[in-house]
């Protein structure tokens, strides 16, 4: 991990048990590297690595008895505050019914999380929940959703594919106004889709959602942060989920999608089944990026 | 001279942006870089485009170029596997129209009986693109469904038999166990075939697709690779990492969700579409 690293880094540079400029800055090469290593975008490493480089040359690190766990707890702290601070909830308003719309690209966990979002809601927050299939294009999402809504015993609008989603969005407020939640699936689709990312504006506006959710994979790389502005600057993303965390992928999608939208990162998928859904903790994600 | 010393030092950070925000991965830039730095005389250092030219012809040359073939003469088994949701599903269906569109008898086995309505989706493939298909409800045994493709294929005289599994993390070990065994039901029950494993990789991943092929690789043979969704704004340079050190092919490359968008993958394209 990364303290391995820094020990031998510092090791390098002979006896001296303190730390000074130089030596700071074959500890910063190192951060890097390894959060390049772990996917963490380009731009994104050149800005933390900035301040970071400003922190660490202060008094605080130069003068500590043991200089490699005092540099890896800057690097480490830093990163858990870049990430957010603590966990957010999610936004269910108390007032019928709660929105909450699932985008993405295509393959990143949506209707999987839909599920697990509802089944969150039933179980660990007592609500009302009805899920809602809007992606008409790929072959069998819609039975995909309705096979997961009788698995939790939630009930399911689709549509039967006969209609647009803006029309089943619309239909589907009007039948279950009466849930505390109403949970909307979209298809997976590219942000340079320009027809597609206007239809998710529609389905926006005709549902007028409490929150527009994020759904990345943990071992989305470089181009992650193309694809989240985007989405953020059509929709505005109130929040993101990172699904498959379940995986050995060091995740440094996190850090690049909360640096460029803003957005808290709420919850993450640790599997496949229902109930592998957890709230986002900045501080074990942080320890999993710096490996 | 100093002044080219700054443009080349110019000239290399350009690069390793270039090739980091690609996806191929600081570790692999960094030695690339490394390699050209000592090949590359300084004092006879040409213009900038002639280098970047030079530059891409290595990578180039880094990337095996091999055709994917199928047999003429014998059965052809194309067994495909990958994480969660990067394209198996649709590839099979993209594949098995290309080879329809071939003149080939095709059969599809849908041997992922695990997730929620999968052979059902791949049933709506095969019904689109007019494929024969061989499913079992959900929660069947991947083995069975498998040994009745398997029958299936020789009974009916196919050219080709493609085989969907469930996504998997290759850090699961009795997933990747499972995987071992339907291989090899694969080799023990048809002796006189053409097998290929096919790996599917997600061109959006980052370096976790690396450690994907090269996992994988260590459970069973993986003879070649389909890179989906490269129409996205992703470049998939992970391929030059597991060109240079697994040395797999990439026979394929997904261009959308449609049945005809699949193309064959051409390393000197690929190398102009990551500058
Ligand atoms: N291991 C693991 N697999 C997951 C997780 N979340 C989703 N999956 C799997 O990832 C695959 C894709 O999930 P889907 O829910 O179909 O993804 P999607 O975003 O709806 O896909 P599209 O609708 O095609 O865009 C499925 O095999 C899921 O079971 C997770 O947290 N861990
Ligand atoms: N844009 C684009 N989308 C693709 C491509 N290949 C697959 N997809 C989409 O990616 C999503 C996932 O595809 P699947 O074929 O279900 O992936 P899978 O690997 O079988 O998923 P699991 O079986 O759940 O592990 C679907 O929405 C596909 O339409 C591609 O080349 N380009
Ligand atoms: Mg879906
Ligand atoms: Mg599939």
């Amino acid at each position: 991990g990364l303290e391995e690293r820094f020990t031998k880094v510092l090791n390098k540079l002979g006896k001296k048990k303190k730390l000074n400029e130089r030596n700071i800055s074959d500890g910063i090469r190192e951060i890097k590297l390894a959060l390049l290593e772990a996917d963490v975008n380009y731009k994104v490493v050149r800005d933390f690595v900035a301040e970071l480089k400003d922190d660490a040359t202060g008094e605080l690190v130069i003068k500590n008895v043991n200089p490699t766990q005092m540099f890896v707890k800057v690097v480490h702290d830093k990163l858990v505050d870049f990430m957010g601070g603590t966990n957010e909830d999610l936004k269910i308003t108390g007032k019928n019914a709660s929105v909450i719309m699932l985008v993405g690209l295509q393959g990143s966990g949506k209707t999987t999380t839909a599920a697990k979002l509802a089944q969150f809601a039933k179980k660990k927050k007592e609500k009302s929940v009805a899920l809602v299939g809007a992606d008409i294009y790929r072959p069998a999402a819609q039975d995909q959703l309705e096979v997961l809504s009788k698995q939790i015993n939630v009930p399911f609008y689709g549509g039967g594919l006969k209609e647009k989603p803006e029309k089943i969005v619309k239909g589907a407020l009007k039948q279950y106004r009466d849930q505390d939640v109403i949970i909307i699936d979209t298809a997976g689709r590219l942000q340079i889709d320009d027809e597609m990312m206007k239809e998710l504006e529609q389905i926006k506006k005709q549902t007028k959602p409490d929150e527009i959710l994020f759904v990345s994979d943990a071992m989305a790389g470089q181009s992650v942060v193309d694809v989240v502005s985007e989405f953020d600057n059509r929709l505005g993303i109130s929040g993101v989920i990172l699904t498959k965390f379940d995986s050995d992928a060091r995740g440094g999608a996190a850090l690049s999608i909360k640096r460029v939208t803003g957005a808290p990162i709420k919850f993450i998928g640790v599997g496949e089944k229902i109930d592998d859904l957890e709230p986002f903790h900045p501080e074990r994600i942080a320890g999993r990026i710096l490996g | 001279s100093l002044s080219i010393r700054n443009e080349l030092d110019d000239f290399y950070d350009d690069i390793e942006e270039i090739l980091v925000t690609g996806d191929v991965g600081i570790e692999t830039t960094l030695e690339i870089l490394e390699s050209f730095k000592s090949k590359t005389e300084e004092d006879t250092i040409e213009n900038q485009e002639n280098l970047t030219g030079k530059f891409k012809q290595v990578l180039i040359d880094t990337i095996p170029q091999k055709e994917f073939e199928l047999s003429d003469n014998k059965i052809n088994i194309i067994f495909v596997f990958g994480v969660n949701g990067v394209g198996k599903t649709t590839s099979i269906g993209k594949l098995a129209n290309l080879f329809k569109e071939q003149g080939k008898r095709v059969l599809i086995a849908a041997c992922d009986t695990f997730r929620a309505a999968a052979s059902k989706q791949l049933a709506k493939w095969a019904y689109s693109i007019d494929v024969q298909i061989v499913k079992h409800t959900e929660g069947a045994s991947p083995g069975a469904v498998l040994y009745d493709a398997i029958d299936a294929a020789i009974a009916r005289k196919m050219d080709v038999l493609i085989v969907d599994t469930a996504g998997r993390f290759h850090n699961r070990n009795n997933l990747m166990q499972e995987l071992d065994k339907l291989n090899k039901i694969l080799d023990k029950k048809i002796q006189d075939c053409k097998k290929q494993n096919l790996i599917v990789l997600d061109a959006n991943t980052g370096h976790n697709a690396f450690v994907q092929a090269k996992e994988f690789k260590e459970v069973i043979p993986v003879d070649g690779i389909i890179l989906a969704k490269l129409d996205s704004t992703a470049k998939g340079g992970i391929v030059l990492p597991i060109s240079h050190k697994l040395n797999i092919p990439v026979f394929f490359a997904g261009i959308g969700e449609k049945a005809e968008d699949l193309i064959k993958f051409d390393r000197i394209d690929f190398i102009n579409m990551l500058f």
